[in-house]
């Protein structure tokens, strides 16, 4: 048995907002000690992989590891219909074909029961090597969001270069070119580590779909090293987390 | 080119 209740659902809206671009389906890793996702979009440049911790939910019960293979979209049709005040609890019983969900009002006046469709999905975990990363830039997810828009008018890749002095986001294209440079500011909203510069290039396209991920947290951090995907990592409060890894393009 | 993910992480 897997039942899970979270005192609001406009969580799980704004998590499941930050997967369904990259994912339109994926498998829901549960276990006692919370829930984890990890797959890769259809065309297997990006990764993602989610973790929340079983004390973000008020009520949280998984007797066996489970495995929830969820299409987001029906996900996502599922909690419009629910307010993001509401509370929801998740429950599927062990080897179900369906996840419950109830929505329960937060005057407790009004309950709402759906129940979706599991499917059998056929999910390969990578492992993700432990990676000592040469630049860790914090800045407001905002502004990154606004960063990557921007740059995407531009051109299809975005060159990303961290040095000392700060992190600058780059696109040329055939109407133009654009640089955005930070720098690292004395009130702290974006700080700048390095130990050696890195200077990789990715498609934008992908790096605007991470920003769905921006209602979630206040603040981004991307990590890069020379060679190796970059990771932009939004906190889920403080129960958990977005990972987005990004596989670099190189000169032909 | 865009390199795959899976040049850099290999299946468990």
């Amino acid at each position: 048995m897997f039942e899970a209740r979270l005192s609001s659902t406009a969580l799980l809206k704004k998590i499941v907002d930050a997967l369904k671009e990259i994912l339109h389906q994926s498998t829901l890793d549960c276990s006692d000690s919370g829930i984890q996702l990890q797959a890769m979009d259809n065309s297997h440049v990006s990764l993602v992989s989610m973790s929340l911790r079983s004390d973000c939910f008020e009520k949280y019960r998984c007797d066996r590891n489970l495995s929830l293979g969820l299409d987001l979209r029906s996900l996502t049709k599922v909690l419009k219909c629910a307010s993001g005040d509401d509370a929801v609890t998740i429950k599927s019983a062990d080897k179900a074909d369906k996840l419950q969900l109830s929505f329960e009002s937060a005057s407790m006046d009004r309950t709402a029961d759906y129940e979706l469709r599991l499917l059998n999905l056929d999910q390969e975990h990578l492992a993700i090597p432990e990676t000592d990363y040469a630049c860790v830039v914090h800045m407001p997810a905002t502004e990154f969001a606004r960063i990557c828009r921007d740059l995407s008018t531009f051109s299809e890749s975005v060159v990303i270069a961290c040095t000392k002095d700060g992190i600058k986001f780059s696109a040329n294209g055939e109407m133009g070119s654009v640089n955005i440079k930070l720098s690292e500011t004395s009130k702290g909203d974006v700080s700048v580590q390095v130990e050696e510069p890195v200077t990789l290039s990715f498609a934008g396209r992908y790096l605007n779909t991470f920003t769905r991920a921006t209602p979630l947290s206040e603040k981004v951090k991307i990590s890069m090293a020379p060679e190796v995907p970059l990771l932009v990592e939004y906190p889920i409060e403080d129960y958990g987390y977005i990972r987005y890894y990004l596989a670099p393009k190189v000169d032909e | 080119m865009q390199k795959s993910i899976t040049s850099f992480f290999k299946p468990k």
